[in-house]
């Protein structure tokens, strides 16, 4: 699964709709203090599900939209929407993972009454929150066979937030719930605190750490 | 479950604190490790208990004894730091990873190991990597430069390497 | 004793936050506030306490409207608690002042400020800058070079401007 | 008042007797990754008084000792000095200081009993802790005319810790303790986590602190 886009619009100081594509390995992001780079990485927390605004350095989530500047009056809603390529993946990988995610036991015969839609936000989180954390993963990946259980060669995230408070979720241009954002990227290494983004300031957080909190970081990655 | 924790935990040891592992390789040498602390109390304690147990680091940068990781400079920190998520990533790689500034304290020789080490990673994750680090943007494959024209709001320009001026500004023809 | 402290308050306010102040300085324009905050509890509540209240800093950088402080970059942080420490310096200059790597998170242009404005303190003041800027350097009235030759001890050496190499180390004539 | 010169020996990676002489007004410290600049900083903290070993980056105060590396064996002890110019400052400007301290009222026909020795450890704290700030303040000034309330040109202090745990704190060579050396300095707008030491990544320190926190640094500047 490769990241392909991110679009954000009205989004802290990116007033106007701006696109960053991932065509190439190792993508820089320069420019002079204060510009708008850290907010890039906040528009990529936000649209994975951060449901902490001071996380994002805000006071309250409304901050993230943009709030106006000498130039410009406020926008009415922040838009952020990330795209990813989501290939049908070999199925020998598929039996490995599944295999490391079982402990070897083959849960084939289980699956054959796995939902037929896996879109669909009451059965994707359904079968999400299905108990065993393994299982689900089984289901998961033998559904579609692809690293996001969408069933699609591309997979749209979108989060909005508009200036009354009121917000969206959409994938795939279907509206979902908050949580079933946060749901389909579980176990992904990606999203919720994991080990993918290093914000400004903290790489060391890891190390000045309790050992219980390394403990939670060293999980997301089993 | 207890056994995937273990084995990943075993994996990642492995890839921070091993011979070949990412430690020595960013430092040139040294030692470091990663362990499970005995539980200070319940029906396991004085032992490491694989399911509860919390984890610890330790550091040695080549030639040096640090009784606490705290005790490393700032540099080092941030090379220890990096060592270990670069172990969870080969244990593990997400699709792509999100590095805001973090050659902000290094000196120009760590910058360059840390570019090294960016590089392996390639064939499995997109790395995006924040920067005010001259030698970091050449170790990118693509620049974007993000500037305010209008004041108050960002806008998005691609730049070549040639165009990022030694005063972090980006020149005239990047900002078409 | 209330009177003195809220004189400082003032001065150390009008330093900053005034329109010749610190800030404006260092942001080549914008505004800025240093203000008390009024009593939640006790006698005084909903009124401002010289002997209690606590002190909160709003901060807009030139064509800027944050509305929380943490929303500010990096480097706007930097500078802005620059500005602050300048503007309490002002007020009441200790001996010396130690700043170690607080030019970490400024792109050139805002580094090219900072040193401008250290320059303005120099006859009352004696500035200890730890720093791995190149234009950091070249602002110092002289620089001592921290090495180790030998592993795990530090050497300190005199260090010439033309002596620091590109990549942070000192060359062979600064370390003997 | 002005610094002179900083004297290490056993101090953390400084194994050998280092000298950093301040002649000129901004000084530069440089280097790589690693050699020692920080510690010099925790060597001003700690000679300044410092009592929290977490402060200096260490676990126990004896971590401090320079604790051998690959090329040395560990050292018997950590010594650190600092020296200052105390020059006799003109009479208008002590007085100016007193009016300031003490809002305007003159002290002078209370201070002809003033110690004749302010360098004595009992009579310097005797003289620091009588009850009011302000009139402190006016007896130091008073009784040398210096910025710090030692009758010599130059003062030299000096803090030793022995691997064995003991300790040792000298001013200009004679014996005081720890609260003497914190005391010398109060309300010069050094040691004591004021305002005038930037730790490595603690610059926004000021701006993350709470209301009450910064409240206390301006009070020290007061
Ligand atoms: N909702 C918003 N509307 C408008 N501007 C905003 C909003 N939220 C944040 N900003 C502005 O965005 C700027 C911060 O941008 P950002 O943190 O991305 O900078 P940066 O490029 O990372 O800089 P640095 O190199 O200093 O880290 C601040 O000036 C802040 O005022
Ligand atoms: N008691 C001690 N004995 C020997 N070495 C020590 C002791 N305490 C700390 N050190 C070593 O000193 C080094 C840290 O030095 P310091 O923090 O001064 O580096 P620095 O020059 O500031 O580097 P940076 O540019 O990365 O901030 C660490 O490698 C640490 O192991
Ligand atoms: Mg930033
Ligand atoms: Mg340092």
């Amino acid at each position: 699964m490769r990241l392909a886009k991110l679009t954000l619009s009205g989004f802290k100081s990116f007033a106007d709709p701006t696109e960053f594509r991932f065509d190439l390995p190792i993508i820089g992001i320069v420019g002079p203090n204060g510009c708008g780079k850290s907010n890039v990485v906040d528009a990529i927390k936000w649209v994975l599900g951060e449901r902490s605004a001071k996380s994002l350095r805000g006071g309250a989530m409304l901050d993230v939209i943009f709030a106006g500047s000498a130039a410009r009056k406020p926008s009415g809603m922040a838009a952020v929407t990330l795209s990813f390529e989501n290939p049908v993946v070999g199925e020998e990988i598929v039996r490995a993972e599944r295999a490391k995610a079982t402990g070897g036991i083959d849960f084939d015969t289980e699956d054959s009454e796995a939902p037929a839609n896996a879109n669909a936000p009451t059965s994707l989180s359904a079968s999400l929150s299905l108990g065993d954390h393994e299982a689900s993963i089984v289901k998961r990946s033998q559904v579609t066979h692809r690293r996001l259980p969408i069933d699609a060669d591309m997979v749209d995230v979108t989060r909005r937030l508009y200036a009354d408070g009121r917000s969206e979720y959409l994938i795939n241009g279907k509206k979902v719930r908050l949580r079933d954002i946060r749901e389909l990227f579980l176990d992904t290494g990606i999203g919720n605190d994991a080990y993918s983004i290093i914000e400004q300031g903290k790489v060391d957080a890891m190390l000045l750490a309790n050992p219980q909190e390394r403990r939670q970081i060293l999980e997301e990655a089993a | 479950s207890r056994s995937r924790f273990e084995e990943t935990f075993k994996t990642v040891r492995e890839n921070f604190a091993g011979h070949d592992g990412m430690f020595r390789r960013l430092f040139g040498g040294g030692s470091a490790d990663l362990f499970l602390l005995p539980m200070d109390a319940g029906p396991r304690a004085g032992e490491i208990d694989w399911l509860e147990s919390g984890v610890e680091i330790r550091a040695k940068p080549p030639g040096k004894e640090p009784r606490v990781i705290n005790q490393l400079s700032g540099g080092e920190k941030t090379m220890t730091a990096v060592a270990l998520l670069m172990a969870i990533f080969q244990s593990k790689p997400s699709p792509f990873c999100v590095l805001d500034e973090v050659d902000a304290a290094l000196d120009e020789a760590n910058v360059e190991r840390f570019c090294a080490a960016l590089k392996q990673f390639l064939d499995r994750s997109h790395f995006i990597v924040i920067t005010h680090h001259k030698r970091t943007m050449q170790s990118c494959d693509m620049l974007y430069g993000v500037t305010m024209p209008q004041r108050g709001v960002s806008k998005r320009v691609a730049v070549k390497f040639e165009e990022v001026g030694s005063d972090g500004r980006l020149s005239k023809a990047a900002t078409e």
